[in-house]
């Protein structure tokens, strides 16, 4: 599923060039559940934002599903971000002025789901991660972990066949975090993909394979 | 230190009357190291942004250090929230367009600290929470981690009598978080107080006291 070879990414900042992934060699089979583990700022989520497509490495090799991401025009990238991948964003990015509802079904609308169907899909994963009755807030009107959930969600429900979720539980206690991780693992047990950042060994462990990063570099 | 008795918080949503808090009460001496747990949603950011003195309570009573809170003016209430309180904030809350650096020092700033010294000051607390070579990123330029870390030093530059931290490890990996952990610790042993909410037992457990919060209330 994904192929990459010596990916490098470069931030310039100033005179100053910051190696955010250095040289990094990473393959991931279809239906594999990999967790990626570092200290803070070793390129997790740079490396999930590639993967992701949505940001380009400065060097090396990406192929998803066999084809040159660098290749892929911009209706192609579009489609693979919003049909084939989920994101869980270490940061949610949600929409601000924008319920919890919609923030979910904003997926589904670029899917071209008819509406009704579309806001039935929407409470449905809403009401999976345990927002059944916050669905009208907006993201202000919410706890910080039902703000993470509600981002869980609106990755979940375009059922992807690649979800990658940075730092899910970050913001979760134990009981609500398992809760998500049974949601990860019925969409793992229907043949999809996941990698999940995370820096909690026990949610590590859900997965299959575990890699480690450190200043840009995975670890053998 | 911190009087609350029967402390309630009602959020109102359109028809709906939504209780963050009903009836809390809590007593909590100088010189104590507090965690509060609970599952997502139960209150506790609610109750950290009522005892650091950022919202009001809907009915119950207040009293930080002898003085009811309802009944200090604004330029009182300004002079507890920025000399006497630090504040880590659960979704970090840092100034965009602004270095970490400048973030540091806003609240030295409010304290009246002369420019010279609050660099200084400001560089020191950054350097503490191992961000000495990104003192001159901005949250965009850095990681979630980073940020975090950056919401830290800033609650600590001014040596707080009352430090409040919302989930202040959440995004880091267990070597920072230990870190940042022996930072609050070194407070403590100063003889400041500390409250710190968390999800992860590990961190509860640095805390000579837990209190346990479900549905907006504080279970015995
Ligand atoms: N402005 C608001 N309007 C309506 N409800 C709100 C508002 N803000 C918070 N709430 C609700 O109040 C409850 C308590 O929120 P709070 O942020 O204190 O929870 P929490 O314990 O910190 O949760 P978490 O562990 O997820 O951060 C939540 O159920 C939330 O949906
Ligand atoms: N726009 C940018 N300009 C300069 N440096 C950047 C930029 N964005 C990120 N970085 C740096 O790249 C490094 C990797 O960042 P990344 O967000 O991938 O780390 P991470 O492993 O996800 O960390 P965390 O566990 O703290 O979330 C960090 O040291 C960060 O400071
Ligand atoms: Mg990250
Ligand atoms: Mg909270």
């Amino acid at each position: 599923l994904i192929e990459m070879h010596e990916l490098t990414r470069v931030y310039q900042l100033g005179p100053q060039d910051i190696y955010a992934l250095r040289g990094v060699d990473l393959n991931v089979g279809h239906g594999e559940y990999l967790a990626i583990m570092g200290p803070s700022g070793s390129g997790k989520s740079t490396l999930m934002n590639i993967i992701g497509c949505l940001d380009s490495p400065t060097a090396g090799k990406y192929i998803l599903d066999g084809t040159p991401v660098e290749s892929m025009k911009d209706d192609e990238l579009a489609a693979v971000r919003n049909k084939k991948i989920g994101f869980v964003f270490q940061t949610f990015n949600l929409l601000a002025r924008t319920t919890a509802l919609q923030n979910v079904e904003l997926p589904l609308i670029y899917a071209r789901i008819p509406r009704a169907h579309r806001r039935e899909l929407a409470e449905e994963a809403l009401n999976a991660v345990g927002l059944g009755d916050r669905m009208h807030h907006q993201p202000n009107e919410l706890s910080g972990g039902q703000r993470q959930r509600v981002a869980i969600a609106r990755a979940l429900v375009n059922k992807p066949s690649l979800l990658l979720a940075d730092e899910p539980t970050g913001n979760l206690d134990s009981q609500t975090g398992r809760e998500i991780l049974d949601l990860f693992r019925a969409l793992y047990n229907r043949g999809n993909s996941i990698i999940i950042v995370t820096h909690e060994d026990d949610v590590a462990k859900e997965a299959r394979r575990i890699i480690h990063l450190r200043d840009g570099r995975v670890l053998d």
